[in-house]
């Protein structure tokens, strides 16, 4: 799947262009050729985000900036950290409110114009939400900023959460799970409003399934590897994320960085940690919305896994493997880096999936006891409630829900084993987590590694204890929850790729809806008889 | 964590935004917005109370809660949220 990079004929006069590797990845510090978003494709087919709004959710947007103001909306901007519509940043001697206004510039700024870069959708119109600059945070401002314009903002991108310390376990309270909710049911006309989360920066200290908004199924987790594919230093990793773009990470050279406007109308090529992912991952997601506006929040989402690509990614710790249905992934990347030009292809004539069905795969209410010696095996056998109006037989998103105390939290370990094999970490041990009393109450531990698969057979749990010392827990209750369609949702899907995954995916659904077919004709030849 | 509480509070109350204006300024109030999503939720604020204290303002709640038009107010909790 790799491109000449001959064949890369986007030149800007923007100064900062040729630095901004995750969009044309030339080898530029020490980086990777060919290793980017892969915009360049899309740019050539005519896709720059025009008609698309991208909301930066975060300590506000220098809209006077050259770079940003043309495309900046004003409509869609508010300031809920002082209750107005001017989104501006607050001035620090530090610079310390800058944030917002560099993660606007990798989506929206402005091309061709000599000043600083050019972002991934550079047509694409972006709004301030200022809310992260006030003494705390509430339920009310989240929720206030995460359903602000529906209609207008297509994508709401966030590079915040609860704190990354490694002993934190939290995430939307009632409010802010409403206004998602109501988002993706409600927003865009009905097609669902587009969330997306920057995994964290926790480092391997910390588990990105302990965020409940990363890891919640109407956002989409992000995570970032370097210019040369390998992890960033400060990245977290879980099952919940769904795909990576770029930041910086590992290098001290400066150029390794990621460029983009910054406060005051200057520029910087020093963008640094997680935050850069959403904003790109934003921007890509603009460009497959221009090709094709009627996308619906669950067809972004089966588009990423569908057209992501492993590239040159390489994790030392955790390997790629591959689903049930031949779907690849990794722990820390997902399916792989954004590919620009090939979700915009694969956008153009794509067909809104089926629809989305939830099912109570089963449920283990008896306590269990967890001990140091050896990993509890709890096991669910579920027929998808096949038979049923919800019958889920195409699998998107899995949550186990657990309840669960241990004398550590931090040495508990989760894996949970799908029918069709595929094992996935639903928590890593977080060495900072001393937390004996809170423990996990109800909490929804999201995996998107069985995307794809038929959920009916036995769903095994495994949990633990990892770590020196001996530790005691309890697990009080576990719900497999199912969430997925019934009938395929790529069979209608036009193939143009016939290396793609779609192709594979679609292959695959047509064998088996034979098989089932020639099963259901066989049996009912047996009744007659 | 210890909690605080902000001088935030959700109000959930019949009528409109008219209303709303009339309750929040009876009881000192500042009416900041309509939440877009839900049946009658506002975002209340007042200025006399602390911006983050470790007890809830009972007082003020049960005071907004005697208007006849407001089913029921929650005093907002303060909580971090960190840029990554």
């Amino acid at each position: 799947g790799y491109r000449s990079i001959r064949e890369i004929g986007i030149m800007m006069n923007d100064p900062l262009f040729t630095k901004q590797w995750y969009l044309v990845n030339t080898g530029q510090a020490d980086g990777t050729p060919g290793l980017d978003l892969n915009v360049a494709e899309a740019w050539e087919l005519g896709y720059t985000g025009k008609g698309v709004t991208i909301a930066i959710m975060d300590d506000g947007i220098d809209y006077l900036h050259p770079d940003l103001a043309e495309n900046y909306n004003a409509e869609a901007s508010y300031d809920f950290s002082s209750n107005d519509p001017y989104p501006y940043p607050r001035y620090t001697d530090d610079w310390f409110n800058s944030h917002g206004t560099r993660c606007a510039g990798e989506v929206s700024a402005a091309a061709n114009n000599n000043i600083c870069g050019v972002g991934v959708a550079y047509s694409s119109r972006v709004a301030g939400i200022r809310m992260l600059d006030q003494p705390f945070m509430t339920d009310i401002i989240e929720a206030s900023s995460i359903s602000h314009m529906p209609q207008i903002i297509d994508i709401y991108s966030a590079s915040w959460g609860p704190t990354d310390d490694g002993k934190t376990v939290d995430g939307p309270r009632e409010l802010t799970l409403q206004a998602m909710a109501d988002g993706v049911n409600k927003g865009r006309n009905g097609k669902g409003s587009i969330y997306v989360w920057a995994s964290g920066d926790g480092g391997s200290y910390d588990d990105c399934n302990c965020d409940g908004y990363a890891s919640s199924m109407w956002t989409i987790s992000i995570n970032s590897a370097i210019n040369d594919g390998r992890t960033a230093l400060y990245d977290e990793s879980c099952s919940s994320t769904l795909a990576s773009t770029f930041s910086n990470g590992r290098k001290r050279n400066p150029e390794a960085g990621v460029a983009t406007t910054d406060l005051y109308g200057n520029c910087t090529l020093r963008h640094s940690g997680t935050s850069a992912a959403a904003p790109e991952a934003a921007g890509v997601f603009a460009l497959a919305l221009e090709a094709n506006p009627t996308l619906t929040w669950r067809d972004m989402q089966h588009l990423t896994v569908l057209t992501s690509k492993r590239n040159q990614l390489h994790d030392e710790v955790h390997k790629w493997r591959r689903n049930g249905v031949g779907l690849e992934f990794n722990h820390l990347f997902g399916y792989g880096v954004l590919d620009a030009g090939g979700m915009v292809k694969m956008a153009r004539d794509w067909k809104t999936v089926p629809e989305r069905f939830h099912c109570v795969g089963g449920s283990v209410q008896e306590p269990q006891a967890i001990s140091s010696d050896n990993k509890m095996v709890l096991k669910i056998s579920t027929d998808a409630c096949e038979g049923k109006d919800n019958f889920v037989r195409y699998l998107e998103h899995v949550q186990a829900v657990v309840t669960m105390n241990s004398t550590r939290r931090g040495d508990l370990n989760a894996n949970l084993t799908s029918p069709m094999g595929t094992k996935s970490i639903l928590l890593s041990r977080r060495p900072r987590d001393d937390d004996s009393k809170v423990g996990f109450d109800k909490w929804p531990f999201m995996t998107t590694h069985t995307w794809g698969e038929d959920p009916r057979g036995t769903w095994i749990l495994e949990v633990g204890f990892v770590g020196g010392t001996e530790q005691k827990g309890v697990l009080k209750e576990w719900t497999l929850m199912l969430h997925g369609t019934q009938s395929a949702p790529y069979i209608d899907q036009r193939v143009s790729d016939y290396q793609s995954k779609l192709a594979m995916s679609k292959k695959e659904e047509l064998e088996e809806e034979l098989d089932e077919a020639v099963e259901r004709s066989l049996k009912s030849l047996l009744r007659k008889n | 964590h210890q909690k605080l509480y902000t001088n935030h509070f959700l109000v959930e109350l019949d009528g409109g935004d008219g209303d709303a204006q009339r309750v929040a300024t009876d009881s000192g109030f500042i009416a900041l917005r309509k939440l877009p999503f839900g049946d009658g939720l506002y975002h209340f604020a007042h200025n006399g109370i602390p911006k983050a204290r470790q007890r809830r303002n009972t007082r003020y709640k049960l005071y907004l809660e005697k208007n006849p038009r407001v089913k029921h107010a929650v005093q907002q909790e303060a909580f971090n949220r960190r840029k990554r």
